[in-house]
């Protein structure tokens, strides 16, 4: 069966960024493609979180938790005007 | 908004505020549905030129262009990747795929947030007067990140991250969701962020009153603003064919009732489903409706829809009763056919009519604007409450501010009732919600910032909360409107904001990023926890001994485990459980001697400040003290409240405190 991707918002720990990355940008690219080739970015963000969101499926936001330097992979979630 | 510069006191202490260059500094920001620019209430006359601080931009979309933005409005922009990867592309002939705003509620909070002055402002004639945000010189930036699905986590996460770049002062949301964890909560996390560079993140607490637990963004980084009303009112009075006569409430303005009384019947006696006493969409038999007034019952579907199904079915009139889940608490609505809404006790007393009489009518009489209403405020029925889901020991909603029938500027792509089939056009309208309580304590907050530009975001929120009031002119406490009863400390927090008493708060309770980090250590999260929240590695110290009881909040809550066996009714235990808590105050008046009082709603629970007087021989100076709660066993679901007070004869620094057994 044909997992349904959703938005995952991807946490990194910074400061496990290896050398060999320039900017912290690549390195989360690199991280993303390690787990899915069509997958892009919908979102880098610089000040709130080190990280990004992506469109994943439930299995691919699963290996990313295992990735090195990945805090936390957080479902999106829809919030409501008060 | 027309009254509540007037019943915060802005208008008659316009002197005590800052000049107009100061204030003309601060930039709020407004995480919405966006804004519609051509509002005179983004007309710029009279302000310089954009602050030099100022990095935003004003992007440009669907019938939005750089030239929207001007003095006033300086910053727009639009969030909404992660809203088309959920639902699609945007379809652009329902909404704007740009900063403007096509539903309203953005609009609103905006202007009520800092709105320029606009003199004319009515809603059909209703609540007509002068119309100005609570910081009127303030500069607006909006970031849309509410669209017709829903405001997505990782459109608001950018939003906040760019609001962060763009440099904003003041960061107003109007929106929640959920109770998740601090580090779960995108809304939390970036805020988080944004306190850290010196911005005040307010927030609505939520419309899930008057249930207890019902209350979101709760973060102690956040202010959590609850609701109350004005001391205004749009009265609408019912006369039945009994001869009697009941209050209700209308924006109603349009083609009037014929003057007789009319047919008059239940919504739940002219429909053949189980729910059809909701008045919901193609549910009312329109041969049993046709020229009457219909009684509905509040609930599940938007208020003015139940209008518009009661008008499409050929009724003439509704009569919109609330139930036991909202009380007495009457929000008017700009209905498109002549409606009012009236009580559950009114509503009652209307269905026995009804039940009762074979021939039952009614009219409606629609009466206008009344100002001077008492008591004034009352917490609003929707208004959430507490205790705290995730961490009981801080009380939140932290104050209450006006959320009930605020008018203020409106979308021009909408009706004031938001239905398809409204066609009508306002440049202001009348809405409640927490929604509209939040940007007032926004705006209020960016003429504190003005006053006091080196204050934090925790200060400037101390000086909104310690001044707070929780009681009449006439010494009689803040009522409840869902109990008619004295509210407590879980529904209104500090009181309700009382911004020229904030001006100068004499003392003040103060935090850094520090003390939040020793606060997440005491919630016992662990490294990866704090990384996801604070974007840095910080690891608890094994040796030190961190409570949540001593972040320096400018409020009380005790969580006791309550006695186990008992009951509410069959009292509590002996031994007393024995809390401390402890506070650090900043002096931020003139040198003075500050002696505590406390109050204490039961015998049950003693408070002790040690020391008793604090003295200040300069500005900033810093004196800490330390409360003890000793508390008898109760049983679960107690509550018990109290206050603590710092005075120096001039300045009095309030705290509440509330005690939960559960």
């Amino acid at each position: 069966a044909v997992e349904e991707k959703r938005t995952y918002i991807v946490h990194m720990a910074k400061s496990e960024m290896p050398a060999r990355f320039e900017e912290h940008t690549y390195w989360y690219e690199s991280s993303l493609k390690s787990v899915s080739e069509s997958a892009e970015m919908l979102y880098t963000y610089n000040n709130v979180v080190h990280g990004f969101s992506t469109r994943l499926t439930p299995e691919e936001a699963r290996e990313m938790e295992t990735r090195p330097g990945i805090l936390l992979v957080l479902p999106e979630l829809r919030y409501q005007l008060h | 908004t027309t009254r509540t510069p007037s019943f915060l006191g802005l208008d008659q202490n316009a002197a005590m505020f800052p000049e107009s260059e100061t204030a003309s500094e601060v930039i709020v920001g407004v995480l919405d549905t966006g804004v519609w620019p051509e509002s005179p209430s983004f007309d710029d006359t009279g302000l310089g030129p954009v602050p030099s601080s100022w990095k935003g931009e004003c992007e440009v979309g669907t019938n939005f262009t750089k030239s929207h933005c001007n003095r006033k409005l300086i910053g727009a922009r639009y969030f909404a990747r992660g809203y088309e990867a959920t639902l699609g592309p945007i379809d652009e002939t329902k909404e704007s795929r740009s900063p403007r705003d096509d539903d309203g509620h953005g609009t609103h909070t905006s202007s009520t947030a800092a709105g320029s002055v606009v003199a004319g402002a009515n809603l059909f004639g209703y609540a007509a007067g002068t119309a100005r945000g609570m910081a009127p010189r303030a500069r607006v930036a909006v970031y849309k990140v509410c669209w017709l699905g829903g405001c997505f986590s990782s459109d608001i996460l950018a939003a906040l991250d760019k609001a962060i770049d763009d440099n904003v002062n003041v960061l107003s949301l109007s929106l929640g969701g959920g109770m998740s964890d601090y580090y779960r909560d995108s809304v939390a996390i970036g805020a988080f962020a944004a306190m850290e560079k010196g911005i005040l993140v307010s927030c609505s607490a939520g419309n899930a009153g008057p249930s207890a637990y019902s209350l979101s963004n709760v973060a102690p980084w956040l202010t959590t603003v609850g609701a109350g009303t004005l001391d205004r009112d749009f009265p609408a009075f019912v006369s039945l064919g009994n001869g009697k006569n009941f209050s209700g409430v209308s924006l109603y303005r349009g083609d009037s009732l014929p003057g007789k009384l009319l047919p008059f019947v239940y919504a739940g006696n002219a429909t053949n489903v189980t729910n059809g006493n909701l008045c919901m969409t193609d549910t009312l038999i329109p041969e049993k409706v046709k020229g009457k007034i219909v009684l509905c019952d509040r609930g599940v579907n938007p208020r003015v829809q139940k209008g518009s199904v009661v008008k499409a079915a050929g009724g003439l009139g509704m009569v919109l009763t609330n139930t036991a889940a909202n009380g007495e608490e009457l929000v008017a609505d700009a209905h498109l056919l002549p409606a009012t809404a009236v009580g559950q006790t009114t509503g009652e007393a209307m269905k026995k009519y009804l039940f009762s009489d074979p021939n039952p009518t009614a009219t409606i009489l629609f009466e206008g604007t009344k100002v001077g209403i008492e008591p004034s405020p009352v917490v609003a029925a929707f208004s959430s409450r507490g205790p705290n889901s995730i961490t009981p020991e801080i009380l939140k909603p932290d104050l209450i501010a006006p959320g009930v029938n605020i008018l203020a500027s409106w979308s021009g792509a909408v009706g004031p009732t938001g239905l398809a089939e409204d066609s009508r056009r306002v440049g202001f309208n009348i809405i409640s919600g927490t929604s509209m309580s939040c940007p007032h304590v926004s705006g209020l907050a960016a003429l504190l910032k003005a006053a006091h530009p080196d204050w934090s975001p925790a200060a400037i929120r101390s000086a909104l909360m310690t001044t707070a009031y929780t009681a009449y002119k006439n010494g009689k406490l803040l009522q409840d409107v869902s109990t008619g009863k004295p509210s407590t400390p879980f529904d209104h927090g500090a009181g309700h904001v009382d911004p020229v008493s904030a001006l100068n708060p004499g003392l003040v309770y103060d935090l850094n990023v520090d003390d939040y980090l020793n606060f997440l250590c005491a919630l016992n999260y662990t490294s990866a926890q704090i990384n996801n929240l604070a974007r840095r590695n910080f690891s608890c110290d094994a040796r030190k001994t961190y409570s949540v009881n001593d972040l320096n909040y400018p409020s009380f809550a005790v969580s006791l485990p309550a006695k186990m066996g008992t009951t509410a009714s069959s009292g509590g235990g002996t031994g007393s459980t024995v809390v401390k808590h402890a506070r650090t105050v900043t002096n931020a008046g003139p040198p003075g001697t500050y002696k505590v009082s406390v109050s204490s709603s039961s015998d049950s629970v003693k408070i002790s400040v040690e020391p008793g007087t604090l003295t200040f021989s300069q500005t900033n100076e810093k004196k800490s003290y330390t409360v003890t709660f000793s508390a008898t066993p109760m049983p679960p679901n107690t509550n018990e409240f109290g206050r603590i007070e710092w005075s120096d004869g001039k300045y009095v620094v309030g705290s509440p405190v509330a005690i939960s057994w559960t």
